[in-house]
């Protein structure tokens, strides 16, 4: 064949052929070729259209993407000469997920409140400090109890009998959400705060 | 460290938004 006869010189590596990439019916095929900067070489039989993608492993690291912007079969003379070409078109932009960053501004309006000065002005133990008493004093006049610190929360996020109830779900889930939050709210009274 | 502390605060936050689901004054 093209790869065997010509790959033996010029050197062939395992590529994944992606049809109808970012659709559902996406298809991943890996095959053998010869690969150039400008140009892939494919056996002639290899199914390979227009706007497939194709992964090449970059010497680099990691995987290069290309687009197969024109394909040439080319299936004259002697079988050992067929091959089709694959002419490289721009790479597709890469889909990165958009970055959110942990600002200030996204946090709790509580939490902006009671730490945002403290913050600003760079006292950050106290900004934090701040922020954890603003969850106490919360916890304190919702759940009317005249507790504190990992008591209070013991008490107000009580698996069994909680005074507040930040289940979301039933049943088993919702048990163990109650004892989850419980323990991260006493965890943030004794630890943090 | 303001990126720590910015940490912590995300934890508090999130504590209090836990709360907000049962609080109806939030």
């Amino acid at each position: 064949s093209f790869l065997r006869t010509m790959g033996r010189s010029h050197g062939t590596k395992q590529v994944v052929i992606i049809s109808k990439p970012g659709t559902e019916d996406e298809e991943r095929r890996t095959v053998e070729a010869m690969i150039q900067s400008e140009s892939g070489f494919f056996e002639v039989t290899t199914p390979i259209y227009e706007g497939d993608h194709v992964e090449i492993p970059d010497p680099r690291g990691g995987t290069d993407v290309r687009v197969a912007s024109e394909v040439k079969v080319n299936d004259f003379g002697s079988s050992t000469l067929h091959h089709t070409q694959v002419k490289w078109g721009k790479a597709p932009a890469r889909r990165v997920a958009p970055v959110r960053r942990l600002t200030f501004e996204n946090l709790h309006p509580d939490v902006q409140k009671a730490a945002g000065d403290l913050f600003a002005d760079g006292h950050m133990g106290s900004a934090v400090s701040e922020a954890f008493k603003s969850l106490e004093v919360r916890v304190r006049r919702l759940s009317r109890l005249d507790q504190s610190g990992s008591t209070l929360m013991s008490t107000a996020f009580n698996a069994k009998s909680p005074v507040i109830d930040v289940a979301t779900e039933d049943g088993r889930s919702g048990q163990d959400e109650r004892e989850g939050f419980m323990a991260l709210f006493r965890g943030a009274m004794i630890g943090i705060r | 460290d303001p990126q720590q502390a910015l940490e912590y605060l995300a934890f508090a936050s999130l504590l209090h938004r836990r709360i907000d689901l049962t609080d109806p004054s939030a």
